[in-house]
């Protein structure tokens, strides 16, 4: 795991409101789909550490601003259309969370059949760890890791991500590594 | 070699990064047309400073192959060199956007500095 340039971190609350641009976004995702899979991605992100996220309507407010864009939309990170950059994330305290509107988005594999369809509950997952404060990792299985294949799916915290974020925010006192660890050794039989 | 399929993507699909997969095998001292292309995606990710001349080359020169294998050690690949299959595969991989590594020149880029890893 690694972190950005003097580990900034969110320190003004232990819950941080999240919200979707009710203007960038994709047509062909209904907005409960998509709600629905940042509400999980974030719940991943809450199960191991003691922040809390909750759903806002109010976009410029929110402390995390999701939205899909297109091409230059301002922040001098043009997206590149389909494939290539897929999305990007500030680090702390910034909140901007962007996902290239471009790409063909995808919340269920058994319905989408393009084959350079992204998986949009794994981006969402490794750009909230950008947002909470975590670079880029070296360990392949990590969310963390940059890059994610079409039709690829990452969306289970690894103990590399699991270790980096709690070095920044302490751990979830719900949270039992133990039974983590087992978790994690499923995944990799399966 | 066998190179992601997603690379046969069909006409109308602009993905620029499949390009990268002909500089497989390329190797140092050779002048690719293109390669220049592939530097600038380096140099996106934080592996390859903009050099003096603020224009990058098509030659496979020595700071190419540092960035080369710089990317290939923090990406845990096969440290090499060389543009093999399973370089060319990840740098086709469709990717986040975010810098992964040290500072460099163009001021744009969010450093990470501090690498930390577990040993069990």
């Amino acid at each position: 795991y690694a972190f950005f340039n003097g580990q900034p971190r969110w320190i003004r609350s232990s819950t941080l409101t999240y919200a979707l641009s009710p203007d960038y976004t994709i047509e062909y995702l209904t907005p409960s789909e998509i709600r629905k899979v940042i509400r999980r991605s974030f719940s991943r992100w809450s199960a191991v550490i003691p922040l809390n996220f909750t759903e806002s309507s109010d976009y410029e407010s929110s402390d995390i601003r999701i939205g899909f864009f297109r091409g230059d939309h301002g922040d001098g990170e043009a997206f590149d259309g389909v494939l290539g950059v897929l999305a990007h994330a500030f680090s702390p305290e910034n909140g901007r969370l962007h996902l290239d509107a471009a790409e063909r988005w995808a919340v269920d594999f058994e319905k989408e059949k393009s084959k350079v369809a992204v998986d949009l509950e794994s981006v969402v997952t490794h750009e909230i760890g950008h947002v909470l404060g975590l670079a880029h990792s070296t360990v392949k299985e990590s969310v963390m890791y940059p890059s994610l294949s079409p039709r690829g799916k990452k969306v289970d915290l690894r103990i590399d991500d699991v270790e980096g974020i709690q070095v920044l925010y302490g751990t979830n006192p719900n949270f039992k590594l133990k039974s983590f660890l087992e978790s994690e050794k499923s995944i990799d039989s399966g | 070699r066998t190179l992601p399929d997603f690379t046969t993507l069909d006409a109308d699909n602009n993905y620029g990064w499949r390009n990268f997969a002909r500089f497989l095998d390329a190797g140092k001292g050779t002048e690719v047309n293109g390669m220049s292309e592939l530097k600038k995606y380096l140099n996106r990710f934080g592996y390859l400073p903009i050099p003096p001349q603020n224009n990058f080359s098509d030659f496979f020169d020595d700071q190419f192959l540092s960035a080369l294998i710089l990317y290939q050690n923090r990406l845990g690949l096969s440290v090499t060199g060389k543009l093999d299959s399973e370089t060319i595969a990840s740098i086709i991989s469709p990717r986040c956007g975010m810098s992964d590594l040290i500072k460099i020149n163009n001021n744009t880029t969010t450093t990470t500095t501090t690498i930390h890893s577990t040993r069990r």
